[in-house]
Order: structure tokens, then sequence, then C-alpha cells
């Protein structure tokens, strides 16, 4: 899972 | 973004401006259970730390200080303002035991020991539990207003949808994470035998009574 990817999600 | 996701996202928005306005029209808000209000505004604030860090969206941005703000605002109605219609006696679950496990946890089972990706896990796991303290106000009052049974089931299917997401980004995306799967599967969990008395009975008109 990429960071940004992951953490783009509320 | 997905339509799983927006529409997650829009419902959870729904939840929100639902329990509002009937806190808000009732000026009550009996039937809520303010513990859970206080598990959701620490979810949220130990999720959305990044605000100040990383810039993802406008929308992503925008969402999330609404978030905070209407569950600090939820917050000061139950406990401020409406304070005299709060149903303390059976508002009484104990929710250092959820804290309590849900950090712990987060310190064991996460994808980077890092303040940040800690505080993170630990906010996905609360909100798995968080609606605990509501489900079992429900069942001790055996009862709840129909606005507060749409409320649940908006916020019910938000992590719902947020399954399908999940799902569709697998596929279309080969991206996942399993922390937020598995609690997101339990949250959902968590809310079935509502969403069955929510589509048996409130659907039909009738009011939705806990069998005693």
């Amino acid at each position: 899972a990429n960071r940004l990817g992951k953490k783009d999600e509320l | 973004m997905n339509i799983f996701r927006l529409a997650g996202d829009l419902s959870h928005l729904l939840a929100i401006i639902l329990l509002l306005i009937k806190i808000w029209k009732t000026r009550s808000c009996a039937g809520i259970s303010g513990k859970s209000q206080i598990l959701f505004a620490i979810v949220y604030v130990s999720r959305y730390l990044d605000l100040v860090t990383t810039f993802i969206s406008v929308y992503n941005t925008f969402m999330k200080l609404v978030f905070i703000s209407t569950s600090v605002a939820t917050i000061y109605l139950m406990y401020v303002k409406f304070k005299a219609t709060y149903d303390h006696n059976h508002d009484s679950f104990r929710i250092e035991f959820l804290l309590v496990p849900c950090f712990l946890l987060a310190l064991l089972i996460n994808n980077a020991f890092t303040p940040l990706e800690i505080l993170w896990t630990f906010s996905i796991y609360l909100e798995a539990v968080a609606i605990l303290p509501q489900l079992f106000l429900v069942s001790k009052t055996g009862e709840a207003e129909s606005i507060t049974s749409h409320y649940l089931f908006a916020l019910g299917s938000y992590r719902a949808l947020y399954l399908l997401n999940w799902i569709y980004r697998y596929y279309a995306e080969g991206h996942y994470d399993l922390i937020a799967i598995f609690a997101g599967a339990i949250q959902t969990i968590l809310y079935c035998d509502f969403f069955y008395l929510y589509i048996t009975k409130v659907l039909k008109g009738k009011k939705l009574q806990l069998p005693a």
C-alpha cells in the first residue's frame, strides 16, 4: 500500500 | 476516489447531520450516547492530525474539518447546552475499557511504529467499537426515536460502503490495508442486528423496539 494511497481516505 | 468511498463519506456526513438535526430540533439528546460521541471525537482528532502535515485535496481537508468540528459541536450540545436532557443513567458504558485495549493493540499491530501511524491505527481500532456505548444505550432503553435509527443506519452504512471501496481499490489499484479492512469489517458486523431491526421495522413505519 503506498503511503499517500493509504492516507487519502477519511 | 470511487463511487463506494464517495457514497460512504456522504453517508457518514448525512449521519452526523441527522444527529445534529435530532438534537437541535427536539432540543434534546435523549436516546443518544454521549460516550460514543466522545469516542468519535477522539477518533477524528487522532486520525486527522495529518491535516497539518499532508495536503491530499480540498475535499479531504474540508471533510476532516467538518468531521472534527461537528463531533465537537455535538459534544457541546449534549454536555453543555442540552445537558439536562442527557441520559446519564443509561449511558453508563465504561469507555476506558475501549480506549485502553485499542491503544495497546495499536502499539502491537500497526503498519509502522511512528507516533502518527500509531495514532492512526488507534483511531481505526477505536472507530470499530465506538458505537458500542450507543448500541448499549439503545438496548437498555429498549427503543430509539426514528431519526436516531436513521442516524445509526447512515453511520453503519458508511463503513459498509468503505468495505466495498477497499474491494474495488484492491482490484482496481492493488491498494489495500488489512488493519483498516479488518477493523471496518468488525465495525460493520456490530451493526448487523441493528440493520436487521431497521430494515424489518423502521422501514415499515414501526418504531425501533428491541425485543425486551
